[in-house]
């Protein structure tokens, strides 16, 4: 899966998919 | 991963936090901008006295410059270990002296991508992930890898796929 240079490509969906998987995962800071 | 690429989207990525833009290399090899963006990140854990730790003002002086990162590395380490109990022993460690002395590109990288592990993982981190979901897409892709390369060996419980399948 290459993306094609200047236009949204196919990794425009895994990028959103991780990095909404980043924010909703449960942030474990110690106190 | 091309370091370079690295370096120059996580340059980028740090022009997103204010006051920040334009920021080059050359302003980083003392550590001082790196201490105050962690201080801005996690200031209950980067505090105002751990601040007073780093000197100003080194000047030319790369034995100071690489103390000062030395301190700062150690305080991303301790703050991956402390805070977030998560492992980065698999993660190479910058050649902190290629810094201080040469202002070396690949090994900035490798510290900015500490950096932005703290980012991405501490209390505030929706406001840095919305930041980057903001960039161009080849900047996310690149820093999308970086935080892989952090979180997903050693089989960390709190590792992100690709794909958000768990991997």
């Amino acid at each position: 899966e290459m993306n094609k240079p200047g236009g949204p490509g196919p990794s425009e969906g895994v990028l959103a998919n991780f990095f909404n998987s980043l924010l909703s995962k449960k942030t474990a800071i110690n106190s | 991963m091309e370091s370079n690429s690295l370096c120059e989207s996580l340059l980028k990525w740090l022009e997103t936090f204010p006051g920040r833009e334009g920021t080059k290399i050359s302003h980083l090899t003392d550590g001082v901008l790196m201490a105050n963006v962690l201080h801005q990140i996690a200031p209950e854990y980067f505090s105002e006295y751990w601040l007073t730790r780093i000197k100003a003002d080194v000047g030319d002086n790369w034995r100071l410059k690489v103390s000062n990162l030395r301190k700062v590395q150690q305080g991303v380490v301790d703050y991956y270990q402390e805070q977030l109990n998560q492992s980065i022993r698999h993660f190479p460690l910058p050649d902190l002296n290629k810094i201080g002395e040469h202002g070396d590109a690949v090994e900035m990288g490798r510290m900015l991508q500490l950096l932005l592990g703290c980012a991405v993982n501490c209390e505030n981190k929706q406001q840095y992930i919305e930041a980057i979901m903001n960039m161009e897409e080849r900047v996310q892709k690149v820093i999308m890898e970086a935080i892989q390369e952090l979180m997903l060996r050693e089989g960390s419980p709190g590792a992100v796929g690709l794909d958000g399948d768990g991997r």
